[in-house]
């Protein structure tokens, strides 16, 4: 049995919220350790991983691995329908491995709504991928800025034109577009140490100087993810797809991979 | 011009 409870308004509900103009459907996996989700957007141009670690919800059981697809969109149309101070619970039994059971309590405990969201075939969203700490090693680049500058950047340069050049070297961090109508460059001077400052931007590992072409439309999606969290690292490789991570509690995170741009 | 790169250029599936 796989069974969580969280209150309304919890991070994974805004989490849900936020990946829903990009992914219809995700796979979902649970072990003891959390609940993880794999999706890929309709275009196939961004992965994204997630992980919540147990300890982040009220409570959390799971007495095997099991491995699920969820129709997101329908999932969190269902979690709207929740009332505020309402618990969530999100179960599934192993006798009935075709729908999940999702139930709001009133915080009177007077109210119970129980409702039944059907499975879906998923597994054409999972993808093989690294272990992490392998893969990190292999960024060029990694930087780390406040989510709302991110935010404020991708907005900033999408009125100009589709696409942002994001180049990192020692001295500087820029994200810049030229379009019809002008030309957008900003520019951050980044802190140079392993412990970022919360309102930093602050380079924490290069390897040398990397730039790469990217959809706005993809970098603003992850931006909005972002901004339910302080602060967002971005990586860059010119062998890998760019990786914008944020951090939940200690071992959590969620990754989006997003396949730039190159020039034929 | 650019073209879009797509994610399974980088990522096999499972």
């Amino acid at each position: 049995m796989f069974e969580l409870t969280m209150a309304k308004g919890s991070i994974l509900q805004g989490v849900l919220e936020a990946i829903l103009d990009l992914v219809n459907v995700a796979n979902v996996d649970c072990s003891s350790k959390g609940f993880s989700l794999q999706a890929l957007d309709t275009e196939h141009v961004v992965f994204l991983s997630l992980f919540f670690p147990s300890e982040v919800f009220r409570s959390y059981r799971c007495d095997e691995d099991c491995s699920m697809g969820i129709a997101i969109a329908d999932m969190v149309d269902l979690l709207r329908a929740s009332n505020d101070g309402d618990i969530i619970t999100i179960k599934v039994t192993d006798q009935n491995f075709e729908d999940i059971t999702i139930t709001f309590e009133s915080p009177d405990k007077t109210k119970t709504t129980d409702m039944d969201l059907q499975l879906v075939d998923a597994r054409s969203h999972r993808l093989k991928i690294s272990e992490w700490h392998d893969m990190e090693s292999e960024y060029q680049a990694i930087f780390c800025m406040p989510s709302a500058q991110f935010m404020l950047n991708c907005k900033s340069l999408s009125v100009i034109d589709d696409d942002v050049v994001i180049r990192v070297n020692e001295e500087v961090i820029s994200f810049s577009t030229k379009g019809k109508s002008g030309c957008v460059n900003i520019s951050h001077v980044p802190n140079k140490t392993d412990n970022p400052e919360k309102a930093s931007v602050t380079l924490t590992h290069m390897r040398g100087p990397v730039s790469l072409t990217l959809n706005l439309r993809y970098m603003k999606s992850c931006a909005k993810v972002s901004t339910l969290f302080d602060q967002v690292k971005i990586g860059l490789s010119t062998k890998l797809p760019l990786m914008v991570e944020c951090k939940i509690a200690e071992k959590g995170y969620i990754r989006y991979f997003v396949a730039p741009k190159i020039t034929e | 011009p650019c073209i879009q790169k797509r994610i399974i250029h980088y990522f096999s599936k499972k």
